[in-house]
């Protein structure tokens, strides 16, 4: 067999592969594939860590983050912190193509989102909604909170800094691993 | 985080991520898949990476970069992506995190770092002579 063409995907994500795999069947380019492959999961939600309705902030709020790259030009699109807009892989598609930037953050690329006639609506499910209440009940535990008062490990916000407790300590990179809070 | 690499017939290379990111963060985190060279990175002239896992200390060491230059130094994907990863080790010995790497000939392959209750990696491909997408799956470091 030909070694090309190839698509390779993070976890066993099958459906986004199999998307990516017919668009190059039907002669899309690489960055067709890629765009379609990942928008597959976005609509899927796969493993609740793509897409809405998963991974909620410490406001409830579901945001995403997205980029696609161009390996024969280096073109590049990105955006973070999107808000309100459920196909963040096209929005980054979208900054590559119809913009000289390369990475568009938070509510203004919403906005920018909005005017490049993506739709607007809420990210939020019953299901994040309920790992946001649950973890609400559990005192906001876990998070990503660190030298601040009221005790973090305990307790929830509004959060004062404090003194670094740590302070004349070597700094470790070294935290807990937490398996289903990831990128 | 799905993070996807594409090489089509003639060897042109694309890849993408896209993630809701990690929960309970706070509002303005933004994780490591956006971030080119950290989420994921593409060079026609190499092959191409893309990264998932803890996207606070990952972005840090730009694994997909890292690991497309690794391949442009003469490894195959599976040592590039494999020392792409060792090298966040060496700062942090225990993180959650895998990458998958693809040159533009074909060759694939991944790596990860173990952790409590992370031992394997399975990622998904379609290649010719496949009539479906594929589950392998690596031991990690």
């Amino acid at each position: 067999q030909p070694p090309l063409p190839l698509v390779v995907t993070t976890w066993p994500f099958h459906s986004a592969t199999q998307a990516a795999w017919k668009a190059l069947a039907a002669r899309g380019s690489a960055l067709d594939a890629v765009e379609t492959g990942c928008a597959q999961c976005e609509t899927d939600q796969c493993d609740g860590s793509v897409g809405y309705g998963g991974s909620p902030d410490e406001s409830g709020e579901t945001t995403l983050d997205a980029m696609i790259m161009n390996g024969n030009t280096m073109e590049v699109g990105a955006v973070a912190s999107l808000r309100r807009i459920k196909n963040a892989i096209g929005v980054a598609r979208a900054v590559m193509e119809h913009t000289k930037h390369t990475f568009l953050v938070g509510e203004s690329a919403s906005l920018f989102a909005e005017s490049m006639g993506f739709v607007c609506e809420d990210l939020t499910t019953n299901r994040s909604l309920s790992i946001y209440s649950k973890w609400l009940d559990q005192q906001c535990q876990p998070n990503f909170r660190k030298n601040v008062t009221p005790d973090p490990t305990k307790s929830c916000g509004p959060y004062k800094p404090v003194k670094s407790l740590s302070e004349g300590k070597k700094p470790t990179l070294q935290k807990q691993v937490d398996l289903h809070s990831h990128d | 985080t799905i993070g996807m690499i594409v090489v089509d017939g003639n060897g042109n290379v694309a890849t993408g991520t896209s993630t809701n990111g990690a929960s309970h963060k706070i509002p303005g985190r933004v994780g490591d898949s956006p971030m080119i060279g950290a989420g994921s990175y593409a060079d026609s002239s190499v092959g191409g990476a893309a990264a998932t896992g803890d996207g606070d200390t990952m972005m840090r060491f730009l694994p997909s970069y890292q690991a497309v230059e690794n391949m442009r130094m003469g490894a195959d994907p599976t040592m590039a992506c494999q020392k792409a990863i060792a090298r966040i080790q060496k700062h942090v010995p225990i993180f959650f995190g895998a990458i998958i790497c693809a040159n533009k000939t074909g060759s694939y392959g991944a790596a990860c770092s173990k952790a409590p209750g992370f031992t394997q990696f399975h990622y998904s491909i379609y290649k010719p002579g496949l009539s479906q997408p594929l589950e392998e799956m690596v031991d990690c470091l």
